[in-house]
Formats: C-alpha cells, structure tokens, sequence
C-alpha cells in the first residue's frame, strides 16, 4: 500500500463562459 | 599535470520551470504574438508540448494556484488570438491542434489509468503528481469545440462563393453545351460578372490548400475527417438547394456534369485517403437528384426505379425536380403530369420531411478523440526562435 500514489487534488475550474465573464469584467475595469 | 573533473549534466526529466513574474512573457512569445510559421521544421504542437512541461513542473512543487493561473492565462490567451485572427485558416488550425494536443496531454499524463494503456514507463513518469486537472480538460475540450467552429466558418466561407458555378454551371464535359435546354442562360447568384465563375478545380485547389495546412500543423487525422464532412455536406446543400429551384438547370446534360463533378470529389477524397470520413454519404441526396436527371421519366417501370433509387430525397424534393425538369431539345418531352402522380402515389407511404430546401448551416456534432503521443517529454528541444530563455529544464 505505500507504493499507491496519493489521490490527486481535484482543481476547480471555471467554465469557458465564466472566464469569458471574469475576462470581460476585468477589462472593464481597466482603463 | 592538469585534472580534467567531466561534471555530469543534470537529467532532463521534461518538466519547465519559471518565475511566476514570466507568465505573461510566456503567454506572449508562445500563445500571443506567435506566428505558425515561426515553427515549421520543429515538433507539430510545440506549444502544446512546452505549456503542459511548464504545468508538470507547477504541479511537481504543488503549486496549486500556478497551475491555475497558468491554465487560465494559456486559454484566454488562445482566445484573444483567435479573436484577432478570425478569418485565418492556418491560426485557427494551429491552435485548433495544439488545444487538442493539450487536451491529449492532460489525459494522457493525468494518471488516469484509461488514457495509460499506451505509455512507455518513461512516459509514465511524467505523470502529474499532485493535481487532478478534469475541469481543466473540459474547459480544454470546450475551447477546442469553439476552435473547430471558427476553423469551418473560415472554410465555409472561402468554399460557399465557388459551389453554384463550379457544380452546376461550369461545363468541364466537352459537348456538353451543345445539349443545354433551349432558353438556358448562365447565371449564378455568386457570380457579379463573368469573371467570377469558378471551375471545379477551384474547389480541389482550394480543399487540397486546407488539407495541406491541416496536416502541416499536425491536426489529428481524425479531426481533419470530421472537416471534410462538414465541407462536403455544404458543398451538397448548397448545390441541391440551387438545383430545386432553378429551372435552368434542371436538365440532363447539369445531371451528367454534377454526377461527373462528384465523381472528381468521391476520387480527392480517396487520393487523400478520406474516403472514410462520411463525407461521401453527405453527398447522397446530390448524387441521387443527378442521377434523377438522367433516368428515363415515362413509364410506370420508370417511376418504380425513382422510387427505389432516390431515398435519400424527399418526395417533395424529387416532385420538385421532375416539375423544372426540361428537355434538351424537341425530341425530349416534358415529364408529364400522371407521371408525377405515379411518383406520389409510390410515395406516400414515406414519413418525409415537409421542407424542400437543406440546412446549408447545419453542423455535425464534433468529436475529439483521445490520441496519446509517442513522444517523450524530455526528448524536447526548444528552439531559440521562440524567445523562452527564461525557461529553466529540470
């Protein structure tokens, strides 16, 4: 059993659409 | 006496690492201001390659918020480049192969046994380690499902103009013109003036350039199938759609120059080994309203032969044709109306469509399969052109 890797930790991602969202908003933001 | 000490190069083990004060310089030399050109020569989907070594090595120091902001620099950087270059076949292709490859990597290193089967030991130690990136791969494949659909806009657009006068106008069968209808005249709705015509040979110049791109960029085979079929299903609706409502063209000599010009396309395919695609098939209601040209249309033996031949049509579609049919010369008769009728009567038992026209903007639902690489990660070398110097191998 300690040759089994540990689970790997999921990493959250936001969908395509969010981060069109988040991209659009910053750039906003900025002048 | 002088001591030579031979110091032992450190292994590559296929990971690269930066300062995270580089991200955007690596975003810009190798996503944004990058010009395909720049790599032929080098490995197809370089970008690809080196972007999942900078992420390996993220994951290798557990650093989860640089994968993250990597990963989120890597799409959007995609993103904006495509937007700038909306109607370039070759950037679209380029990035198009290396998201997928992208993709490919994430699955084929992400430890997942399903996508391992067919790693070398080495490749299996280029494994990630700490982060599991499936919301990752699917934002991954969502872009690359956008990609693709920029890519068949830009083909579409360039095909849709040449489609009307290289399929149905243009008379490459010698002879031809002696036997069009009487009161035929040339027209086209792509054409503005004469010059503007295009030739069948037009079309293949024009599929061999995008073919050639494709490839060159290292596109999966599989992929450029699926191109190929979504081409030749508009080259088919649009061609059809014309034929049902022009009269002028509707005649035996357009039906034995469409079946010929088919024929010239079923054989590109087969000499660029796409035969497989199902592109063909999307051609069936166009190879069957060809042949309806030129199948006698008199007796109820005739109209029985219609019947079977032409199941890729709709009633509506086959009535439609024989209605505009007209007839090469005074010897010819017009089909009549009881023929018609006998068509009808046969057909009546069919559930078809009630529209006559095709979607010409239908889309296939895209598929990318998984298609692990035989290259090893640390085999890679990274060539001064791409201005990556602050990249360090470990």
């Amino acid at each position: 059993n300690s040759q089994r890797p540990r689970p790997r930790v999921l990493l959250k991602a936001p969908t395509l659409a969010e981060m069109e969202e988040m991209t659009t908003s910053e750039e906003e933001e900025s002048p | 006496r002088q001591v030579t000490v031979q110091r032992k190069e450190k292994d590559f083990q296929g990971m690269l690492e930066y300062h995270k004060e580089d991200e955007a310089l690596l975003i810009r030399n190798l996503v944004t201001d990058l010009k395909p050109p720049t790599l032929s020569g080098t490995v197809p989907c370089l970008p690809a390659y080196i972007l999942y070594m900078c992420i390996r090595h993220a994951d290798y120091i557990n650093d989860d918020l640089k994968v993250h902001s990597l990963l989120t620099a890597t799409i959007n950087g995609i993103k904006k480049v495509l937007k700038k270059h909306n109607d370039d076949f070759e950037m679209t292709a380029f990035w198009l192969s290396n998201t997928c490859r992208l993709l490919h990597c994430l699955k084929q290193y992400s430890g997942d046994e399903g996508f391992m089967t067919q790693n070398t030991s080495k490749q299996n130690e280029h494994c990630l380690k700490n982060f599991d990136l499936t919301e990752y791969r699917q934002v991954m494949s969502d872009l690359s499902i956008q990609i693709y659909q920029q890519l068949i806009k830009i083909a579409e657009g360039a095909l849709q103009p040449m489609i009307v006068s290289a399929m149905l106008e243009n008379e490459s069968i010698q002879g031809l013109s002696g036997v069009k209808p009487a009161g035929y005249r040339k027209r086209s709705s792509s054409m503005v003036d004469g010059d503007n015509s295009y030739c069948l040979e037009a079309i293949i110049r024009q599929m061999n350039s995008f073919h050639a791109v494709m490839c060159d960029q290292g596109l999966d085979p599989e992929i450029i199938q699926q191109v190929f079929k979504q081409l030749f299903y508009m080259i088919n609706a649009v061609t059809l759609n014309n034929l049902l409502l022009r009269k002028d063209v509707c005649s035996w000599s357009t039906g034995m120059q469409l079946r010929y010009n088919i024929s010239q396309l079923e054989e590109w395919l087969r000499g660029r080994n796409l035969h497989q695609s199902g592109a063909v098939q999307t051609m069936e209601p166009l190879i069957q309203a060809a042949q309806l040209l030129q199948l006698k249309k008199k007796t109820p033996e005739d109209a029985e032969a219609i019947c079977s031949l032409c199941t890729s049509l709709s009633t509506q579609q086959i009535v439609k044709i024989l209605n505009l049919y007209t007839p090469l010369n005074e010897f010819e008769e017009r089909v009549t109306v009881a023929f018609i009728r006998t068509i009808q009567a046969q057909l009546q038992e069919r559930n078809d469509p009630q529209q006559l026209l095709l979607d010409s903007k239908h889309t296939f639902p895209v598929l990318f399969p998984f298609n692990p690489s035989s290259l090893i990660m640390d085999s890679i070398h990274i060539p001064a052109c791409l201005h990556l110097e602050f990249l360090n191998e470990v």
